[in-house]
This record gives structure tokens, C-alpha cells and sequence, in this order.
């Protein structure tokens, strides 16, 4: 059975899209199958892989979450990396958030699909956009982990209140076995201590949850995504490739069972 | 009658709340009287222009959407910075989103605030969240005008489209006077040749729409939060409070009216 972490934060900007995409990639490398959940309306992880706009429109997570009998693999396609899926969001998916509101259950809809698929993977990464809304709870709900980025600058220390009230709420009414396991510093900018404060002050609110592995602002993880591609193919000897290999290594704890 | 614009993008991290804060402080100093709306839950405007958590909890944007009696006056506040007021977000806002869904014209409960109240102001400034629910729907019902910043990177190029689809929609159903009339280029970064490439789009997109200043991406912008501190109070000659006095100045037209 996969482990299933779905990767949030209201605060916008902080680096969701970034981790997914290239911890997913590293994860792949290092010999995991690994899938990534794209459930974003602007789909940015799709595009992070190199997914063009045209191919989402055919089959994309709008139609699992709408048609109760498509199984994940009718929206999964292969990503340039080995070992690494995707299951690309396309802007419909924002009328999902409404369609979706009016039946029952509308939290439950991505675990449904989940459990009507054959998720024959180590890893599944749910990107999630940045708001607390259908999307990100359908996200919560069919996870058993939560990895939270948190971007070392001062306004994105100030939601992470509200998202663990939402985990709670979660985890009380829809999902017991959602954990928040993982919790990652990330966009680094040496050039102000600012970002060595914010990190201390997550480190004492998170404790041992917080990975070692700092990842650092730099170009190069800005310019990937121009090309559809993760770090790893974009600019594979560059500090955030070897940051999200280390990460991928401490979310994984080492070797892969395939 | 105030200038009023809802500065919105759904995509998250993109400087929508760095440019209300600053731009509202550079049109204060100019001598305009500024009010700032925030309108994000996560309360990052009211945190960049010094009010406490505590201050928010008495009244709030909550307690005006919730109430239909209460005015804006009842829920506003000076800041640090001459001509500059703010009416804030407190965390409850995130319930207000369920709360006014329920009843009848959702979207207009702002609006509704505003006519209510006495704006004695040349500019009013809507910080959004990044999406587009019901509070920034409300945003854009109640404003004239609409400002999008757009982040130099390339995955803010992909939101824009489903955001004009969505002010095509505000136009048609809630508000017909709703213009969008400025775009931003902010977090410019020089050290890549991604952010001219990002411009061109934008200009060739936007045309006249687009200021000619161009917000570069400083490390004093972002610390400037932490002491609660617009750029103008906290690096006054810094590239950042520059570049906003320019916008400002542009976005004004010069010359106050009082
Ligand atoms: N470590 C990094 N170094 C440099 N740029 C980065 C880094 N991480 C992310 N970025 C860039 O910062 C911007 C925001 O990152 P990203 O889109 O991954 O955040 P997000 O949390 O997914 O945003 P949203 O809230 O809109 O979903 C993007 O343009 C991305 O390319
Ligand atoms: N020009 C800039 N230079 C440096 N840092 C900046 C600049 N503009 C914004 N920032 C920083 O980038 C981060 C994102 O900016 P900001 O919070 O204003 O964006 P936002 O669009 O309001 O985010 P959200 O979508 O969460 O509301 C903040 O930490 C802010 O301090
Ligand atoms: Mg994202
Ligand atoms: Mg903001």
C-alpha cells in the first residue's frame, strides 16, 4: 500500500508545487514509484512535469472526482522521470469545487477514487492549492500523512495556526489516521537572518516533525518549471537538486523495497 | 467618492499583500487618505502594518461581513503611517466564508458595508486571498477596480487566465462597473533572464494595463514584516520604497486632491 502524503499550506507561494515535483522526482531516482496528485485547478505540478495544457483536458483529476466510477489510472499518465506518474489537474477543476459542494459526502470524493484504483505505487504526493477549501479537504481526507513546506520568511509563520486547526478538524470528522508527519523549511535565503529566525521558531513548534534538510532559495529551482522539468533534469549537479535528493532520503528513511 | 480596488490574484504568494501595504503607505505619504481592507483571514496586511493579534479579535472584517448594522468605522484603525487606516482580518474571517454562504447575495455582504458606511477616504485597498471564493468574490463585487499583481516567475503566468475568467464573471453577475485597470510586475529578480521573458508575456497580454515600474524582489521587503513596518517606515531609501512610491505616483496620477 502506498503512502499516501498530501503536501498543504494555505499560505500561498510557499513552495507546495516546488516540493512535489521535485521531491516526487527524487523519490522516483531513487527507485521509488511515485505519483503525484495534482489537485490544484491552476495545475502547476502538471506543468512542473512537463504536462501540456491539451493533454489535461482529455482526462484530468476533474473527471475522477466527478464520475464516480473512473478509476486513478484513466487520469495517469508517465512524466520524463522513470518511476514518476501524474495525474494532472486542468482549470475545470475549480467548477469541481462547486459541483462537487451539492452532493453528499463532498470531502470524501478523492478517497473514494483512491480506493476504486489500483494505486499500485510507494509513493502518492498530493499537491494542494492554497486555500482550505473542498480540494485540499478532499486532500486531507485521503491521505495518511501531511507534509507542510513552510517558506523561511515572516507572513508564512503566521497561517500555520489555522491549518493545524483545520488537520484537527480533519482528523476528528473524516480521517483518524491522518498524521502530521512531515513538516519542511524551505526557499532559504542566506542574505537575511530573518529566515534563521523563522526556522528556529518552527523548529520549536514542530519539534522532531521538522526535516533536517533546508531547502535553499536559488535560480535555478525557479527556472525549471519553464521547461516542464523537474530539478533533477533541469540542472541535475545545482544546490536544489542535491537538497530535494537529501529530502527524499529522510522522508523515505533509504532504500526502496522494488 | 474613494478610489476603491481589490488587489487579487488566486495565485498564492505573489505579492498581493506586500503591494496593499506598500502601496497604501506610499499613497498615505503622497497625502492621499488610504483605507486597507483585509480581507485574507490569515490577517498577513494587518500583520504588515503593526496590529496585534489581540487588536483583531475585538472588531474585525468578521464582525462587518457577519453584522449587517455594524459600519466599516466601527471596525477600523490607524497605523504607524500618517493618512493610512486599516480594517483587519481576524481568523474568524475563515468561518465568515460558511457563515455568509448560507444566506441570501452572498457576494454582496461587503458591498452592502461599504454603503452602509461613511468612506471618507481617496483610496480603499482590498487584500485578497489567494482564491477565488467567496471572499474575494466579495472583494471584487465591492470594488471599481481591480489590481493584479503578477510575480516574475514563470507558474504565476498560468493563473491569469482563469482569474479574468472569473472578473468576466463578477462583471456580468454582481458588478458592472468592476474594471480591471492595473497590473503589476513585482518580485522582479535580476539574477535570471526568466523574469524578462515573464514581463514580455505580461506586457504582450496586458498592454497599457501594465505599470512601467517594475517592483524589484529585496531582501528588506521581506523583513519588513516582521516589525510590522510598511517599507517606507522601515528602509526608507531602500530599492524597495522606491519602487513603491513610483507605482504610487503612477497608480495616482500625482497630485492629492486634499
Ligand atoms: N527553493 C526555491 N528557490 C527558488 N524559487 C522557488 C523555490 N521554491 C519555489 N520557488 C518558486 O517560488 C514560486 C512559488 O512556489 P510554488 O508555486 O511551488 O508555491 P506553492 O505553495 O505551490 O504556490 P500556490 O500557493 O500558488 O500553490 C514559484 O514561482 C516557484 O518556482
Ligand atoms: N518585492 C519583494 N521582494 C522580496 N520579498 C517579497 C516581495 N514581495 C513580496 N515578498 C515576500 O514574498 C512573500 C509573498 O508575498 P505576499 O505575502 O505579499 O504575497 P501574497 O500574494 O499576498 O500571498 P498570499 O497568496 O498568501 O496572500 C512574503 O513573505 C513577502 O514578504
Ligand atoms: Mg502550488
Ligand atoms: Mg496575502
Amino acid at each position: 500500500l502506498p503512502r499516501v502524503i498530501a503536501v498543504a499550506n494555505q499560505k500561498g507561494g510557499v513552495g507546495k508545487t516546488t516540493t512535489v515535483v521535485n521531491l516526487g522526482a527524487c523519490l522516483a531516482e531513487l527507485g521509488y514509484r511515485t505519483l503525484i496528485v495534482d489537485l490544484d485547478p491552476q495545475g502547476n505540478a502538471s506543468t512542473g512535469v512537463g504536462i501540456t495544457e491539451e493533454r489535461r483536458r482529455e482526462t484530468s483529476m476533474y473527471h475522477v472526482l466527478i464520475d464516480d466510477e473512473l478509476p486513478m489510472e484513466e487520469a495517469t499518465f508517465p512524466t520524463d522521470v522513470p518511476n514518476l506518474f501524474i495525474a494532472p489537474a486542468s482549470l475545470d477543476l475549480a467548477a469541481a469545487e462547486v459541483e462537487l459542494r451539492s452532493g453528499f459526502a463532498a470531502e470524501l470524493y478523492l478517497r473514494a477514487a483512491f480506493e476504486r484504483s489500483k494505486l499500485d505505487y510507494d509513493f502518492v504526493l498530493i499537491d494542494c492549492p492554497p486555500s482550505l477549501g473542498l480540494l485540499t479537504t478532499n486532500g486531507l481526507a485521503a491521505a495518511q500523512e501531511v507534509l507542510i513546506p513552510i517558506q523561511c520568511e515572516y507572513y508564512a509563520l503566521e497561517g500555520t495556526g489555522q491549518l493545524l486547526v483545520t488537520l484537527e478538524k480533519v482528523r476528528k470528522k473524516l480521517n483518524r489516521s491522518l498524521e502530521l508527519s512531515t513538516v519542511v523549511c524551505v526557499m532559504y535565503d542566506a542574505r537575511t537572518n530573518l529566515a534563521d529566525r523563522v526556522i528556529e521558531v518552527v523548529r520549536e513548534n514542530f519539534g522532531d516533525k521538522v526535516c533536517k534538510t533546508v531547502v535553499p532559495r536559488t535560480v535555478r529551482l525557479s527556472e525549471a518549471p519553464e521547461l516542464g522539468q523537474p530539478i533533477i533534469l533541469f540542472d541535475s549537479s545545482s544546490r536544489g537538486a542535491i537538497a530535494y535528493r537529501e529530502l527524499a532520503k529522510e522522508v523515505s528513511g533509504g532504500t526502496p523495497p522494488r
